[in-house]
C-alpha cells in the first residue's frame, strides 16, 4: 500500500458517498446514468468473486464487500425507490456495444484461460468503459448538477491516482500488470474532457455547462 | 484457487 493507492481508494469511496448523498438529498437520480451504475455493479461482482477464495487482507475484503454492496444498493435506489426520477430517455448509450467487445477481449486477452482470470479481465475492460453511458448522458443533457460533477471528479481522480500508484509500484517493487495498466490508461483518458470543464467551470464557482 | 498475477488491488 502506498499513498497514491490509498488516496485513490479513498477517492473511490468518496465518489460513492457523494453519489448516495446526491440521490438521498435531492430525492432524485436525475442526471445519473442507470446504465453506468448497472455496469459498475457487474464490474464489482465479476472482479470480486474471488472474495470467497482469495484472501489478501482485511482492508481488501472490507472494500470488496463495500463496493459490491453499495453498487447493488445504488441500482436498487435507481430502479425501485427513486424510479420515477430516473430518466431513461436520456440514457441511450447502447451497452451491448460495450459488453460484447469486453467479453470477446476477455476471452482473447487474459493471463490464463480460467474462469476466474477471464472474469477478472472482463471486469477490468468493462470498468474502463463503464463511465461512457454517464458521459454520453451528460453530453445529451448539456449540463449537470454540481454535486454530480463532484461525483464524477472523485471517480476520475481515483483512476488517475491508480496510474501514479502503478508508476510507483513499478519503480519500488518491479510490479507489472499490463491488462490493468492499458485499461486504466484508457479509462483515465475518457475523463480528460470532463476534467477540463470541471476545472475551468465548477472549481471557479460556475455551473457545469457544455458549450452548445 | 491460484491466480496468475497477484491481485492485491481493488
Amino acid at each position: 500500500m502506498n499513498i497514491f493507492r490509498l488516496t485513490a481508494d479513498l477517492m473511490h469511496l468518496a465518489s460513492i458517498f457523494i453519489l448516495l448523498l446526491k440521490i438521498q438529498k435531492t430525492r432524485s437520480c436525475a442526471g445519473i446514468s442507470f446504465k453506468s451504475q448497472l455496469l459498475y455493479a457487474l464490474v464489482f461482482i465479476t472482479r470480486y468473486i474471488d472474495l470467497f477464495f482469495y484472501w489478501v487482507s482485511l482492508y481488501n475484503t472490507l472494500m470488496k464487500i463495500f463496493f459490491i454492496g453499495s453498487s447493488l444498493y445504488i441500482v436498487y435506489l435507481m430502479q425501485v425507490k427513486f424510479r420515477a426520477t430516473n430518466d431513461p430517455v436520456l440514457d441511450t448509450f447502447r451497452i451491448e456495444y460495450l459488453l460484447a467487445p469486453c467479453a470477446l477481449l476477455a476471452l482473447v486477452a487474459n493471463y490464463a484461460f480460467t474462469a476466474q482470470e477471464i472474469l477478472w479481465a472482463f471486469s477490468v475492460y468493462l470498468e474502463a468503459g463503464a463511465i461512457l453511458p454517464q458521459l454520453f448522458m451528460l453530453q445529451r443533457r448539456g449540463e449537470a448538477e454540481t454535486i454530480t460533477t463532484h461525483y464524477l471528479f472523485a471517480l476520475g481522480a481515483y483512476r488517475g491516482l491508480y496510474l501514479l500508484n502503478w508508476i510507483y509500484r513499478y519503480w519500488a517493487e518491479g510490479y507489472v500488470d499490463w491488462i490493468a495498466w492499458i485499461a486504466g490508461l484508457v479509462q483515465t483518458g475518457l475523463y480528460t474532457d470532463f476534467f477540463y470543464i470541471y476545472y475551468t467551470k465548477v472549481l471557479k464557482g460556475q455551473k457545469f455547462e457544455l458549450p452548445a | 484457487l491460484e491466480t496468475v498475477t497477484i491481485k492485491d488491488e481493488l
